[in-house]
């Protein structure tokens, strides 16, 4: 199902964000 | 212990809902935290994710004919896109300041306002497709509420040939399902139903050709092989009634997980 797919994207996409938002404040701690 | 009650769904919620989790944990450590690198380009990225799943959601609201996905669906959209436009916000925040405090939460709860967005679409997409089986559960309920009318060989071949389809469809949804489920208790009730209603479908018409040869031969017996039928076909009615209530459970039942 498209709905299925287009939330994997989000998914993936929200992932990569907070990852990358992440990764500054891990060098910190 | 399961938190989503599907694999599908905990497949494309989980690995995010971590990530968003591990963000919170260094956010309340780092407490003034680093200076945030430049988010743009992952934000338009989840930006156009969206705005993907926005048109994707109304093309979906538009051809269904489910009233409760059409009234659910747009407000759980809505709670996706506002979410989408607190981390616009919160990037351009931190592009003009990278150590800006009130952005950093903005990235949080955009962050966990895309999680639960997206949760509460899965969750109305995946009850309408649940209404989908009940539908050809109650399909089945109607044919066998029939089977007390067939007096004739005749009707008992077109009984089958119009159950036949039916319960063929009805099984493989339920396997389906019974499959994608995440609570243990709920895939084992589902897996025993369905092996009834399985072995039930041909004793029911096997009950039903006696009871019509009884009728013709104008037999002994035919009181009983009616009761025999009723109770066939009444065992096979709640087998599929209990299919259905546990298809709706959605919840997580500690009790039971026990």
């Amino acid at each position: 199902e498209m709905i299925l797919e287009a939330c994997k994207s989000i998914a993936a996409a929200t992932s990569a964000l907070v990852k990358a938002a992440s990764a500054a404040q891990r060098e910190l701690v | 212990m399961p938190v989503f009650h599907t694999k599908t769904i905990e497949g494309i919620l989980e690995p995010v809902a971590q990530q968003v989790e591990r963000l919170v944990i260094l956010h309340e450590e780092a407490e003034d935290g680093n200076a945030m690198p430049d988010l743009e380009r992952p934000v338009q990225a989840v930006s156009s994710a969206v705005t993907n799943l926005i048109k994707v959601g109304k093309e979906t609201i538009n051809s269904s004919e489910d009233a409760i996905l059409k009234q659910d669906m747009p407000v759980a959209l809505h709670r996706v896109e506002n979410a989408s436009k607190l981390l616009v916000e919160a990037s351009s925040m931190l592009k003009a300041d990278p150590y800006s405090g009130p952005a950093r939460k903005k990235l949080i709860e955009g962050a966990r306002g895309i999680l639960q967005g997206t949760s509460a679409l899965l969750l109305c997409f995946d009850e309408s497709e649940v209404r989908k089986i009940i539908r050809e559960c109650r399909k089945v309920l109607d044919y066998l509420a029939v089977a007390e009318v067939i007096e004739t060989m005749e009707d008992l071949v077109q009984f089958v040939k119009d159950l036949s389809p039916c319960l063929t469809k009805l099984s493989r949804d339920v396997d389906a399902r019974e499959k994608d489920l995440t609570h243990q208790f709920h895939r084992e009730i589902l897996v025993r139903c369905l092996e009834q209603v399985k072995t039930l479908a041909p004793i029911l018409i096997c009950s039903m050709k006696m009871l019509i040869q009884i009728m013709v031969k104008r037999g002994k017996g035919e009181a009983e092989a009616a009761a025999n039928r009723n109770y066939v076909e009444q065992r096979m009615t709640d087998e599929i009634n209990e299919i259905i209530r546990v298809l709706q459970l959605t919840t997580y039942d500690e009790d039971e997980w026990d």
